[in-house]
C-alpha cells in the first residue's frame, strides 16, 4: 500500500512545491504509480502543472471537508505515471470550517484509504505553517521530507520544525518517520550556500539526501510552462538532481 | 502619529523579513523613529538582527495575548532610530490562544496605542499565511506593503491578496490602504525576472515601487552576522534599493 509522503517546512519559499511536483513526476517516470496532492490553499502545484480552473472538478479542500470524495477529484495523467488532486484559493473559507480539529486528522486519512492501494507513492505538498490544522494532517503521513534552502533562516526553522515533529509523534502519530532534509536551491558558487550545506550536514538529527538541488533557473521557468522539470528541460541541473532524489526516495522506500 | 504598515505575503519567502528589517533600519538610519515588531513565530526578523534568547524579555505574542505591556519587550536601539519587538518559536500555544479572533482585532490596536506618539513609523513584519489569525490583526495597520519575488508563482498570489486586502476593507478595516507592491530577488541577467517585472507593473490594479530590490548574495548573509545591510555592506545594491525604497516610502507618508 501507498507510502505517503509529507513535503513540509514552515518556512516559506524553500522549495515545497518545486520538490512535490519535481519528485511526483520524477517517480511516476521511473515507473511508479503516483499521487500528488495540493494541500496548499495558494494551489501554486496545480498551478506549476498548468491546471486552470476550467480542469477543476472538486479540490483538496472539498475532499478534506468530506463534501467529495478523493476519486472525484482526481487529475489522472497530468505527468507519466502521475494523478493530481488540485487546491483551490478559496482559503478564508476552508480555514473556518478546518478549525474543528478532530475532524481534520481523521479527514485526511479517511479520505486517502480508498487509494492506498491504487498508489505507490502519495506526495503532498504543504503551506508554509505549522498551525494546528496542518499538524494534525501530518497525521496522515508515513513520512515527512523536508526542503530547506541553504541560507541563514535555515537552521533555525529546522530545529523548531523538528521539535514539532517530535510533538506530533509524541501525540498524534507514533509512526511517522523523518525521512530527510533535501537542500534546495544552492549556488555552488556562493560561500554562504555552502556553509549552511556544510552546517546542515553536521548538525540535523537525522538523514541529509545526498542529492542537492542547484539553483537553476529552468526549475523557476518551468512551472510558467505548466511542466515538471524532466518535460521542461530534461538535460538540466535540475532535472538531474530531481531524478538522483527519485532514486534515493525508491532505495529508502524499499529498505522498508 | 505612527503609520504603520504591514509588511505582508502570504506566499512564503518572497523577502517580507529582509524588507521588513531593512527598509525599517533605513528609515531610522534617515533620521525617522521607528519601531519594528516581529509578529512571526518563526521569529526570523528576530534573528536577522542579531537577538539572542538571553536579550528577549517579552515577545509580540505575549503583548498580543494581553499578558505584557508593549514597552516592556521594547528592545530599544537595534540600530540608529529602530527600536523592536521580538517574537519567539512558541508557535502551537499562540495559536490556541489567538483563535478568539476577536480579541485579537482590538489586542494589537490596544496594544499599539501607546506608542503611537513615540514613533514616526511601526512596521510589522508577518508570518507566510492569510488565516483568520492575521487577517484580523491586518486591522491595526494603515498600510500594507507587499514584498513580490519576481517569479511565476508572484502573479497568482497578488491577485488572491489583493482581493482578501479588499475583504478586509469591507469588513475589519475600511482605512486600511495598499501602499504598493515591491519587487524583489530581481536578477537583471534572468529573462524570467524581467518578465515577472513586467507583468507586474502592466497588471497590478495599485502603485508598484520605482526601487527594484536586486538578487544579491549579500541580502542572504547579513542577516547571519545580525545586522541591516546599511551596516553589513553599506556600499552594495541590496543597501542603495532600501535606502532608495525608504526615500519613497518617505515621500507617500509625506503625501498622506
Ligand atoms: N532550485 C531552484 N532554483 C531556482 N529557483 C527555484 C528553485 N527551487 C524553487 N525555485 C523558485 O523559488 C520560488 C520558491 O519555491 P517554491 O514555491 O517551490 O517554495 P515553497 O516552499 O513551496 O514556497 P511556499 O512556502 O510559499 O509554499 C519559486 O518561484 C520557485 O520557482
Ligand atoms: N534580494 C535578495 N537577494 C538574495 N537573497 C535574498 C533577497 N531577499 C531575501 N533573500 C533571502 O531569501 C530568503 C527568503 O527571504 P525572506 O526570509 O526575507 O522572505 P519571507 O517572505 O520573509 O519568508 P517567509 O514567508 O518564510 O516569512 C532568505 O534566505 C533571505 O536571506
Ligand atoms: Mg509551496
Ligand atoms: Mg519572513
Amino acid at each position: 500500500s501507498a507510502k505517503v509522503i509529507a513535503i513540509a517546512n514552515q518556512k516559506g519559499g524553500v522549495g515545497k512545491t518545486t520538490t512535490a511536483v519535481n519528485l511526483a513526476a520524477c517517480l511516476g517516470q521511473a515507473g511508479r504509480r503516483v499521487l500528488l496532492i495540493d494541500l496548499d490553499p495558494q494551489a501554486n502545484a496545480t498551478a506549476a502543472l498548468g491546471l486552470t480552473p476550467d480542469r477543476i472538478n472538486a479540490t483538496s479542500y472539498r475532499v478534506l471537508l468530506g463534501e467529495s470524495p478523493i476519486d472525484a477529484a482526481l487529475v489522472r495523467g497530468v505527468s507519466e505515471g502521475l494523478d493530481f488532486v488540485p487546491s483551490d484559493r478559496d482559503l478564508a473559507a476552508a480555514e473556518v470550517e478546518l478549525v474543528q480539529v478532530e475532524r481534520r486528522e481523521t479527514a485526511l486519512r479517511r479520505a486517502l484509504a480508498p487509494l492506498r492501494g491504487a498508489y505507490e507513492f502519495v506526495l503532498i505538498d504543504w503551506p508554509p505553517s505549522l498551525g494546528l490544522v496542518t499538524l494534525n494532517a501530518l497525521a496522515a503521513a508515513d513520512s515527512v521530507l523536508i526542503p530547506v534552502q541553504a541560507e541563514f533562516f535555515a537552521l533555525t526553522g529546522l530545529s523548531h520544525l523538528l521539535n514539532t515533529l517530535a510533538l506530533v509523534q509524541r501525540s498524534l502519530n507514533p509512526a511517522l518517520r523523518v525521512d530527510g532534509a533535501l537542500l534546495t536551491m544552492v549556488d555552488t558558487r556562493a560561500t554562504l550556500n555552502q556553509q549552511v550545506v556544510a552546517d546542515v550536514r553536521r548538525t540535523f538529527r537525522g538523514r541529509v539526501f545526498a542529492s542537492v538541488v542547484p539553483r537553476s533557473v529552468r526549475l523557476a521557468e518551468a512551472p510558467g510552462h505548466g511542466k515538471p522539470i524532466h518535460v521542461y528541460d530534461p538535460k538540466g541541473r535540475g532535472a538531474e538532481a530531481y531524478a538522483q532524489l527519485a532514486q534515493e526516495v525508491l532505495r529508502l522506500a524499499g529498505a522498508d
